[in-house]
């Protein structure tokens, strides 16, 4: 794992609630409102799991600390989207907290229902960009979700012990973390 | 010779757009090799931070630059090691991917805080 230059984080007290929104104009209607909201919130929650920080859906906009939106081409921060495939998304550093997805991708949350051949899965980028929104940069290790690439109608959205331990050495573990699975899959990947 | 599609090199800098066919023709590209395709890929490792800019120009020639941003870009996305356009890292560089820059000197407006 890797970390930004400086080890940015989200500095408050921990525990701590980070709060997320949508923006009310940049957005997708290739799915449903209901659709990205829960393929965000298992993407949060994955994250939430293993540190004590917690996301919470607010309904302002302007005041979440975390704004998330589908962007076409430039969108005013210097980093254009380049159509489909190419780019996916991306996001900022601590405490910036902005993430921006490609609206031109074919996102998917079920790959039994979007057929299409360049369809990403929406979950995967999603838990990807929030990494990057905590401090993480990009791995090396090809099996952890900070890994930079993903093919079309690849999922890679569970953590890897490379993305837990990044992301526990900024923030510290979960209270209710089983560490004893960290050891499990330590010792596993060992074995393997 | 292998002719290869000029349009495909007029991609933007995010996107490596090469037939597999054509893929073999870069394996033996080393310093010294001008080859129609390279400055795709010179723009491709300079967007995410693996050589410096080449003040906007990019050219076809195989460079020491270029090589040394090849490896980088090996190491850091776990690749064998070659320092060259093996179809492995072609393969690798034409998967979609993250626009933020893999390494800490690029791209820097992505690293701010907020006050």
């Amino acid at each position: 794992f890797m970390y930004f230059p400086g080890k940015p984080r989200w500095s408050r007290p921990m525990p701590r609630t980070l709060t997320y929104a949508f923006s009310p104009v940049n957005m997708i209607h290739s799915l449903s409102m209901l659709e990205i909201r829960e393929a965000f919130q298992r993407a949060f929650f994955k994250w939430a799991s293993v540190i004590p920080v917690s996301f919470v859906e607010a309904e302002d906009y302007g005041f979440a600390e975390i704004k998330i939106g589908f962007y076409i081409g430039d969108h005013g921060d210097g980093e254009p989207f380049d159509g489909v495939l190419g780019v996916l998304a991306h996001s900022f550093s601590p405490e910036s907290g902005r993430l921006h997805l490609d609206a031109a991708e074919t996102w998917a949350v079920d790959f039994g229902v979007t057929k299409s051949e360049m369809a990403v899965d929406l979950e995967s980028v999603a838990t990807h960009e929030i990494g990057h929104i905590l401090g993480l940069s990009h791995s090396s290790v090809k099996e952890a979700v900070m890994y930079p690439s993903l093919r079309p109608r690849d999922k890679r959205a569970n953590l890897n012990i490379d993305d837990i331990k990044g992301v526990q050495s900024l923030y510290g573990s979960n209270p209710k973390f089983r560490s004893g699975w960290l050891l499990e899959s330590d010792l596993s990947a060992n074995q393997g | 010779r292998t002719i290869l599609d000029h349009q495909a090199f007029t991609q933007p800098a995010t996107k490596i757009a090469i037939k597999n066919h054509n893929i073999q023709s870069f394996i033996n590209a080393g310093i010294g090799t001008k080859m129609l395709g390279i400055a795709q890929f010179k723009r491709y490792l300079t967007r995410f931070g693996y050589i410096p800019m080449y003040n906007n120009t990019f050219t076809d020639e195989f460079d020491d630059k270029f090589e040394v941003g090849l490896i980088r870009y090996q190491q850091r996305l776990g690749l064998q090691v070659t320092g060259k356009l093996d179809s492995n890292t072609v393969s690798q560089m034409m998967i979609p991917r993250c626009g933020v820059s893999d390494t800490t000197t690029h791209n820097n407006h992505h690293h701010i805080t907020k006050h």
